[in-house]
């Protein structure tokens, strides 16, 4: 996995809305000191307006609901048998906004800037989305070229609308699979409509449990702002090779995909390094 | 020995693989699957520095990332003599297999490092040297896989694939699904990257009990065999 220079991971102080109760588009949820119609901030966490929830991310709707009492915990009794389907309620009703904050330190003055100085670009990372989302930061959309698929993790280069020195407002809002299908009819898999979209099928209930309500849907695996410079690394990749039959010697086949992110070109030093995780909980370089 | 620097120019917006010459080690810990031994554990990492290009040497960190592995060498076959069965081979040794299945840590997807390191820590107590993560579920998550590092569980991968999409049921599904087959070798392609430095990483499948719809297998094969 990728370690960056500096990442701050966003799991917490996320609020939810029904897309259909809220007002605002993704560019109104993401400007600074919008305002509601009721006179309260948007992003005013302590006291939940009618509408929004405390939300868990990364997480599922579903799991958020059942977090926030709307409603009870589907694994125990017959509790998932309250809680509306989404192949009955149609997929609006599971289609929610997902709203936080988060600050970035001020990299251009004296104290920061000589750490990542102008060349520094920031990166809005999503691992893990079911099924497709908008999103938007700052009053500004993102758009992706790949926006649905649950398991495609998604980069967006925010640099040139994230707020340095200050506040930023992230909302995502995300859609359920495209083909939830209809699970009346029990069995393996319901009507098997689920299988249409590239996300997991099980939702659909099988012999083993009963339909997840939600499919799923949410944010499900990490969300972080990652800061670098100009030119990023990902996807190292490592393979060992041994050499003969011994295993006494191996030969270490080691790449990583480069890719300079600014206007100019660039001259650099890569440099690999392996690290050899000791039993006493030391570890030392080979 | 195991630390390589080199120099590199890239061009403005310029995205490209950078293989690093081969690196030779001596005398590595092996990575063991459980019962069979210890479970060693090596960290690469790689840092890119930005020069300033007018000739002085004024090198600072643009980025940097890292992934756990292992050494060991897992070979597998099918044996006609043992009816149609497959073998595993670590490191040259034969592996009994003692496997078990794995669907999602929760159906709700809370997930977490702790409880994946908690449920594959049962399967480890109980003697099981491998988990076949089901294809209806997830691809699962880089702690999973950590977990089955550390304690010497390999994994059979499957991707999403299953009898929502083998032509039967009522009423029928269809052999082609899904139907994006560029979405859904494009979430292969991310997977594999995400996942392929694990060393409990065994193998990898196409579907449950099923091959793909013929293109998406073809790509498959194709594309995963280059990788490896």
């Amino acid at each position: 996995m990728a370690t960056p220079v500096r990442k701050l991971v966003l799991n917490s102080g996320w609020i939810a809305a029904k897309a259909d109760a809220v007002r605002q588009t993704g560019e109104e949820l993401t400007t600074l000191n919008v305002v509601c119609t009721d006179g309260s901030d948007v992003f005013d966490a302590e006291e939940f307006r009618p509408g929004w929830i405390a939300a868990i991310v990364p997480g599922t709707i579903l799991n958020t609901l059942v977090n926030a009492g709307v409603f009870p915990d589907p694994f125990y009794g017959l509790n998932n048998e309250e809680i509306p389907d989404i192949a009955h309620v149609g997929r609006g009703f599971y289609t929610y906004w997902f709203c936080t904050h988060f600050a970035l330190p001020d990299l251009f003055s004296e104290g920061d800037g000589g750490v990542l100085s102008q060349c520094t670009r920031v990166w809005l990372q999503f691992n893990g989305i079911n099924y497709s989302a908008d999103v938007y930061l700052n009053g500004a959309k993102l758009v992706h070229p790949n926006p649905r698929g649950m398991f495609l993790r998604r980069a967006f280069d925010v640099t040139h609308v994230a707020n340095f020195g200050g506040e930023n407002r992230l909302a995502v809002l995300v859609h359920p699979p495209e083909h939830p299908g209809n699970v009346d009819g029990g069995g393996q898999g319901g009507d098997h409509d689920i299988a249409k979209d590239v996300t997991a099928q099980y939702v659909e209930g099988w012999d083993w449990i009963k339909p997840i309500r939600d499919r799923n849907t949410g944010i499900w695996d990490e969300v972080a702002v990652v800061l670098t410079g100009a030119v990023t690394l990902q996807n190292p990749h490592v393979v060992t090779v041994f050499e003969g039959s011994s295993l006494a010697k191996a030969k270490l086949h080691v790449s990583v995909e480069v890719t300079n992110a600014s206007s100019a070109a660039c001259h650099g030093r890569l440099t690999a390094q392996v690290i050899f995780n000791s039993d006493d909980d030391g570890f030392y370089v080979v | 020995e195991d630390v390589l620097s080199e120099e590199v120019d890239l061009e403005a917006g310029e995205n490209h693989l950078h293989a690093f010459s081969p690196m030779l080690h001596e005398n590595p810990q092996l990575w063991w699957p459980n019962g069979l031994g210890k479970q060693p554990l090596y960290t690469l990492q790689i840092s890119f520095e930005a020069g300033v290009s007018n000739g002085a040497p004024c090198y600072m960190e643009s980025d940097s990332c890292s992934c756990r592995f292992g050494f060991r060498k897992i070979e597998t076959c099918v044996d006609e003599t043992l009816g149609g069965g497959r073998r595993f081979f670590v490191n040259g040794h034969p592996l009994f297999i003692r496997g078990g299945n794995w669907i999602v840590s929760h159906g709700m997807l809370w997930l977490s490092r702790e409880r994946y390191q908690t449920e594959v820590g049962f399967h480890a107590d109980a003697n099981l040297n491998m988990i076949r993560v089901w294809g209806g579920a997830l691809a699962e998550r880089p702690e999973f896989y950590d977990a089955c590092d550390e304690r010497g569980i390999l994994v059979w991968q499957e991707f999403w694939i299953t009898g929502d999409c083998n032509g039967r049921g009522v009423p029928p599904s269809d052999r082609n699904w899904p139907l994006d087959h560029e979405l859904f070798i494009l979430c292969v392609r991310d997977t594999v990257k995400m996942l392929r430095n694990h060393p409990s990483l065994a193998f990898w499948v196409g579907g449950n009990e099923q091959v793909p719809a013929e293109d998406v297998n073809n790509k498959l094969m194709k594309e995963l065999r280059l990788a490896g």
